[in-house]
């Protein structure tokens, strides 16, 4: 038996909207210690990581290690029929075909549940080693999302540059080019608006906008964004989702023919 | 010039 409990539906709400652009489907791996999904998109461009822990749970009870296969354009069909201030209950029996999505409402005058084939999903779990970035960055995740998205007009691809100085962002194409540097705060009166830069060595990595833009799709799920990289390896960009886990989005860098 | 990047390349599948 797999039940778990969220007070509020809307965390689970933005998950899925965090994910569901660069994934059709995926694995959850339920355990003790919580949920797992490990996704990579179709191209094997980018990885989605999400971590969910068991403790954070209003509920949460895992009798046996559960892999459940979802669609997650049907799961976030699902979930946009929940009100932001429901309590959702994901709910599947050991080896079940089937898992269940229970809503119940605030004065708990209206409970509905909707219940969802699983997926036999043949998806390779990649191993990500444990790596010491060269530089770290944490900054606004909305200033994150704007530099993405406006930057993406210029290039297909953005080049992020990150010394001691500070972290600049760089795209270049036919219309134009276009340069936002963001210095490293230097006195931080609120955490949430602070530009942090950790670095051992500086870097110069390319990517594609295209995903960076997908991964902005988690802003809403917390106020800064992480991201974290070395020379020539991928990129990590992290949001933390408050007390309850992590969404980690890998991007293999542009490299040289 | 530039190509992309496959992140078979860098993690190992397990």
């Amino acid at each position: 038996m797999f039940e778990a409990r969220l007070m509020n539906a809307t965390i689970l709400k933005k998950i899925l909207d965090a994910v569901k652009d660069l994934l059709n489907e995926g694995t959850f791996d339920c355990s003790d210690s919580g949920i797992q999904l490990q996704a990579m998109d179709n191209s094997h461009v980018s990885l989605v990581s999400l971590t969910l822990r068991s403790d954070s749970f209003d509920k949460f009870r895992c009798d046996r290690n559960l892999s459940m296969g979802m669609n997650l354009g049907t799961m976030a069909k699902i979930l946009k029929c929940a009100n932001n201030d429901d309590t959702v209950t994901i709910k599947a029996q050991d080896n079940a075909d089937t898992v269940t999505f229970m809503f119940e409402s605030q004065n708990h005058e209206k409970v509905s549940d909707y219940e969802m084939k699983l997926m036999n999903l043949d998806q390779e779990h990649l191993g990500i080693p444990d790596t010491d970035y060269s530089c770290v960055v944490r900054m606004p995740s909305m200033e994150f999302a704007r530099i993405c998205r406006d930057l993406a007009q210029f290039s297909e691809s953005m080049v992020i540059c990150c010394t001691k100085e500070g972290v600049k962002f760089s795209a270049s194409g036919d219309l134009g080019s276009a340069n936002v540097k963001l210095a490293q705060t230097s006195n931080v009166d609120k955490e949430e608006e602070a530009v942090i830069i950790e670095m051992q060595e500086p870097v110069t990595l390319t990517f594609a906008c295209r995903y960076l833009n997908a991964f902005t799709k988690a802003t809403p799920l917390c106020n800064q964004v992480q991201l974290s990289m070395s020379a020539d390896v991928p990129l990590v960009v992290e949001y933390r989702i408050s007390d309850l886990g992590h969404i980690r989005y890998y991007l293999a860098p542009k490299i040289e023919e | 010039s530039q190509t992309q990047g496959r992140l078979d390349s860098f993690f190992k599948v397990i």
